[in-house]
């Protein structure tokens, strides 16, 4: 932020930082126009995403500059402002995370798996927005009727990945020994093997646990 | 085959398989991943009881077992590039952590990284072989990621040209290093160098820990289990005292920086190489965040749509659970995570090596950017994947708290990436030190 702010050129993951300068970062005014004209395009998805990205670390950076003017010595002014270099840090990385997503599904020739990645990406990204709606709507990238729409998209997302959930997984090739797990076996024959796997607990290796003849049979007796 | 599960696999509407291939990089990397899996599941060598049925110290004996066979195994099997090492291990020991752990995936990175050809000459075929089995002594019982803290010291002594290693307080004391407490006979030492007087910072020193023969600790050694954790059962986790321990000069990892036999401290060419490592660690950990949020998935997925329960329609049969919106809420946005965080591992990966490419060639520009990206996305995929294990074990309902259906595992297992290798949160501060300087 400080390079980027100072005028020097940055590359790499951080390059949105180069439009970074106190006077086009401000909120949008609430005119309604918001960065994101389609909820459903990945790459305006993804704007928003650098936009909040570009905020969050510019406010955090902007508080600790301030503090300093303020004669706090640098750890110290370091120190009271570490939670919303936290959130920063938080918001590149998603960006990262998203832009990344989208840009793998470029590379994907297969139409049919195209598609339910894309619907994976985009449930991705939207489920983002929603749970950290709060950034987006502080900055103005996205209108609160927007975050609406958002909510009932990604409910529409779920009814598209439900008939491809269990091929999503069987996907990953995990086989049944790498698993470890009676509850996700390859073949869902769960119960008769959940019984047989309880079956050979070490606490069923005698019928009678000699626990019971050293303490409570004698405790009956006492009783 | 459960009927629902079938008839799932019927109406998907891709061919898993194609996707795969997109995780593993390619068709080839599949079918060489199913083959060292069939080598290792078809290996009776492999077999044993359910962890879950056995005690502590019969879990660290077989995957001490597992693993002495593994060492073998892989060269039998003429298994040798890193990554094939990697599938081998993950398949012989399931994704659990295992006692040699450290030895292959830090003692002796760390030697071909960090020693001269002298010192490699001596050390790196009996660590190869298991001569000498090592484990990488770094954190200690009051300091962990702020390097700088550690207390342990590394004194010369001209007149001897030894290091004299010593714990000089309690919170000194070498504290969870996998493999430290029963299993390694020497251990890379990160120790405070002190020479003509003057503290020169962290250094690395090879330090034999257990006689080679007799496995008894050396003299003015102390070293044992820390035990029992929240998982990790099948490792010695351990703790490593010293008390004014005397190593020759020739064992202090002298690449980067050296001490001349006089004492004269000689500075490294750049402290930037030690990052390389960081980040080939961290880069593997987002891969890990991956692979434990996807195993998670599998189990939850599956299961939810085994298990009938409820009703939605009044009088109709039970649905399968994954047909409640709530339970897909609960589920496909973790889905949706475990494949971003899948692509987000292997870009890492591949800028890694990269990247390592131009240090070679002495380009170390993009290394600060790389290291601060490894720290956030580590802390940043760590934290989603470990609750998002937790919410695929509680979407499984009251099974899902029962070993048999293999979260409880994936998660103990998983949730200390959350603070070994660096505290996310001190992490994430790392991350913003770049960004605000950005």
């Amino acid at each position: 932020y400080t390079a980027a702010v100072s005028g020097e050129r940055l590359s790499g993951m951080v390059s949105y930082l180069n439009n970074v300068s106190s006077q086009r970062l401000q909120p949008q005014p609430l005119s309604g126009r918001s960065v994101v004209t389609d909820i459903n395009d990945l790459d305006s998805l993804v704007e928003a995403y650098k936009q909040r990205a570009a905020w969050s670390v510019a406010s955090a950076s902007r508080s600790f500059a301030a503090d300093m003017k303020r004669g706090k010595r640098k750890e110290d002014a370091w120190n009271k402002n570490s939670v919303d270099l936290v959130r920063a840090s938080e918001a590149h990385c998603h960006y990262v995370v998203v832009r990344l997503f989208t840009s793998k599904l470029s590379e994907i020739l297969d139409v049919a798996a195209h598609r339910i990645l894309s619907s994976l990406c985009l449930l991705y990204a939207l489920h983002g927005i929603s749970r950290n709606a709060g950034d987006f709507l502080q900055v103005g990238l996205l209108s609160a009727s927007q975050i609406e729409q958002v909510q009932q998209r990604i409910k529409d997302l779920l009814a598209v990945i439900r008939p491809n959930a269990v091929a999503l997984v069987d996907a990953f090739d995990y086989t049944d020994s790498q698993l470890g797990s009676v509850l996700g076996r390859y073949d869902g024959n769960v119960y008769d093997n959940m019984f047989e796997w309880a079956k050979k607990s070490p606490l069923n290796k005698t019928q009678v646990h000699e626990s019971f003849h050293k303490y409570l049979k004698p405790l009956q007796s006492k009783l | 085959m459960n009927p629902d599960l079938s008839r799932e696999r019927a109406t998907a509407s891709f061919n898993p398989e194609t996707i795969t291939h997109i995780l593993d990089g390619s068709p080839e990397r599949t079918r060489r991943r199913r083959e060292i899996e069939r080598l290792v599941n078809d290996d009776p060598s492999f077999q044993h009881e359910d962890p879950n049925f056995l005690s502590r110290s019969e879990r660290y004996e077989v995957a001490i077992k597992k693993s002495a066979v593994m060492v073998q195994k892989m060269r039998e099997h003429g298994i040798s590039d890193p990554e094939e090492i990697y599938w081998f291990k993950s398949f012989v020991h399931r994704g659990r952590p295992e006692p040699l752990d450290l030895h292959l995936g830090m003692f002796l990175p760390t030697l071909l990284g960090q020693a001269t050809p002298e010192q490699q000459e001596r050390f790196f075929m009996p660590a190869w072989n298991l001569e000498i089995i090592g484990t990488y002594a770094q954190t200690e019982m009051g300091h962990g990621t702020h390097l700088r803290g550690l207390e342990t010291t590394a004194t010369y002594d001209p007149s001897t040209q030894e290091f004299i290693l010593n714990s000089p307080t309690v919170s000194s004391i070498k504290w969870w290093p996998g493999g430290l407490g029963k299993t390694s006979n020497h251990a890379v030492v990160l120790a405070q160098l002190y020479t003509q007087g003057e503290c020169k910072g962290l250094q690395a020193f090879i330090v034999p820990i257990r006689h080679m023969g007799t496995h008894e600790p050396l003299p003015g050694v102390v070293v044992g289990d820390i035990g029992p954790k929240f998982g990790f059962d099948e490792t010695d986790n351990g703790f490593l005292k010293f008390d004014k321990v005397r190593i020759p000069r020739e064992n202090m990892l002298m690449k980067y920086a050296q001490v001349e036999p006089d004492g004269t401290y000689v500075k490294p060419v750049s402290d930037k190489l030690t990052y390389g490592t960081m980040v080939f660690i961290r880069s593997m950990i987002v891969g890990d965040s991956a692979r434990s949020l996807s195993r998670a998935c599998t189990i939850a997925v599956r299961y939810s749509a085994v298990r009938h329960q409820s009703e939605i329609r009044a009088g109709e049969p039970e649905p399968q659970i994954l047909d409640f919106q709530t339970q897909q809420y609960k589920l496909f946005p973790l889905l949706a995570t475990a494949y971003a965080f899948q692509f987000v591992g292997s870009y890492m990966s591949q800028t890694y090596h990269r990247i390592t490419g131009d240090i070679q060639q002495g380009n170390l520009n993009e290394l600060p950017e790389l290291h601060a990206l490894s720290a956030g996305l580590k802390a940043f995929t760590t934290w989603a994947a470990n609750t998002g294990i937790e919410e695929c074990r509680m979407a499984c309902g009251g099974h899902g708290y029962s070993r048999c259906s293999g979260i409880p595992d994936i998660y103990v297992t998983f949730t200390p990436a959350c603070t070994y290798e660096g505290e996310n949160t001190v992490m994430m501060l790392q991350t913003a030190r770049f960004l605000v300087k950005s």
